[in-house]
């Protein structure tokens, strides 16, 4: 199937990825 | 020996491979050469590395775009897979540019690289803000101005994402009809 990804799956990620 | 799960180092991937242009207007310059492509991303981690570093679409100096489309698409209606389709528009006012228009270019921006659209993301080529004095715009772009059933589905879902009222509606248009119009405003194909 598709890679879905719901949008606050999606924002959960945007201040993770500045600190990997 | 300590055992990792892999969640902590592997980076979610996207379905598609994701290109972001810019668009800057200088009136010395053809329109191809104010095309730049920033990057491509293809997991969740460097779409966010990637929008976190670039300027909001509100800071942006009038005349120029952010594009974001599949990769191997270029945001332009000569593309071969723009060339028979179209464009549900959202046209901002003025005050808009402060209260909505960076909420609604990211929800734009998570729904495509989310595939918000289900079965019918593959319908989508890309998506277009445009920062314009008279009134910026945002706009995704689909493949296939016939195809009803997907365009219809997409433009409802993308409505209740941005949130607008079921009283207001919005319009999509054939990039044809676009480029050949006489007057400031195209025709709606289908509106929702």
């Amino acid at each position: 199937g598709k890679r879905q990804y719901n949008r606050d799956f999606l924002l959960g990620f945007q201040f993770m990825a500045a600190c990997t | 020996q300590e055992i990792v799960s892999p969640e902590s180092y592997i980076k979610h991937p996207l379905q598609n491979k994701w290109s972001l242009w810019f668009f800057k207007n200088d009136k010395t310059k053809t329109w191809q050469a104010n095309l730049r492509l920033i990057s491509k991303f293809d997991t969740v981690e460097d779409f966010w590395a990637l929008y976190n570093h670039i300027q909001l679409s509100s800071n942006l100096i009038s005349g120029c775009d952010y594009s974001l489309f599949k990769d191997g698409i270029e945001p332009m209606w000569e593309d071969e897979r723009n060339k028979r389709g179209g464009r549900w528009l959202i046209t901002l006012n003025k005050q808009q540019r402060r209260q909505d228009l960076d909420r609604f270019w990211l929800e734009t921006l998570l729904c495509l690289v989310g595939e918000a659209f289900d079965d019918y993301s593959d319908e989508v080529c890309g998506a277009v803000v445009n920062i314009r004095t008279k009134g910026d715009k945002i706009a995704i772009w689909t493949a296939d101005f016939d195809n009803r059933e997907a365009i219809t589905h997409i433009g409802r879902v993308y409505k209740e994402r941005l949130g607008i009222p079921m009283k207001m509606t919005i319009g999509y248009q054939s990039h044809s009809d676009t480029a050949t119009k006489s007057g400031s405003t195209t025709k709606n194909k289908f509106v929702v």
